[in-house]
């Protein structure tokens, strides 16, 4: 494994901290996408499948079994919790998941490697990930005030992608016939949905403000 | 390897 990757996967995780410690210091899910969330959580069940039937290391063990776990603790604390519950922004969170999940699946079903069940899931979470933040842009969006801590989530995710991005650039000029144009196509779709977000965030930065989205 | 992918990734 590579720095870059690592570097990718660290900053995934700290995202999916970032967003867990918001929730549970503030009590507050506001300006967070359920919508996106359980995406993600469709992204890693279809995705980890493999958790039963394959073993690559220690580390992709661990890792897998956080993020399906940190995944589903963030659903619970939207929907369940008594407290963050009643702060989350149903009325503004309506994108229609469907219009993702069926084009993602219909495109798993015809562009893959294999026909089989768990390559067609492996390839759809791919295409899902993709696009799974679109609703929580939408949102913030929406919203128009982005809170730090919810525009540091979004920020490390996309920097995340940007990472692993870079680390297929270094596998392919050190690892002999390395390719996977699946999955680097969609990460660089992936990728490019942040290209605005980036602009927002950085501009907010330099200029010492609150980042704030145009209407 | 054959093209098929390596799932060593998250």
């Amino acid at each position: 494994m590579n720095i870059f990757r690592l570097a990718g996967d660290m900053t995934h995780l700290l995202s999916i901290i970032v967003l867990l410690l918001k929730i549970q210091a503030t009590k507050s899910c506001a300006g967070v996408s359920l919508k996106t969330q359980e995406l993600y959580a469709v992204v890693f069940v279809t995705r980890y499948l493999d958790l039963f039937y394959s073993f690559i290391s220690l580390y992709n063990t661990v890792m897998k079994i956080i993020f399906l776990l940190t995944a589903f603790t963030i659903i619970w604390y939207m929907r369940k919790h008594k407290v963050v519950c009643q702060t989350y922004d149903k009325e503004q969170d309506t994108f229609r998941v469907l219009f993702l999940i069926v084009p993602c699946f219909v495109l798993a079903l015809l562009v893959n490697h294999e026909m089989s069940v768990t390559e067609v899931l492996w390839t759809f979470s791919i295409y899902l990930e993709a696009v799974a933040i679109l609703p929580q842009l939408v949102l913030l969006q929406r919203t128009k005030n982005v809170d730090n801590l919810t525009g540091n989530y979004i920020f490390m995710l996309g920097s995340y992608r940007a990472l692993y991005l870079v680390n297929w650039v270094y596998r392919y000029f050190t690892e002999l016939g390395y390719r996977q144009w699946i999955v680097w196509v969609s990460g660089t779709v992936q990728t490019c949905v942040y290209l605005d977000f980036f602009y927002y965030y950085v501009q907010a930065w330099r200029n010492n403000e609150r980042m704030k989205l145009p209407g | 390897n054959g093209g098929k992918e390596r799932k060593d990734e998250l």
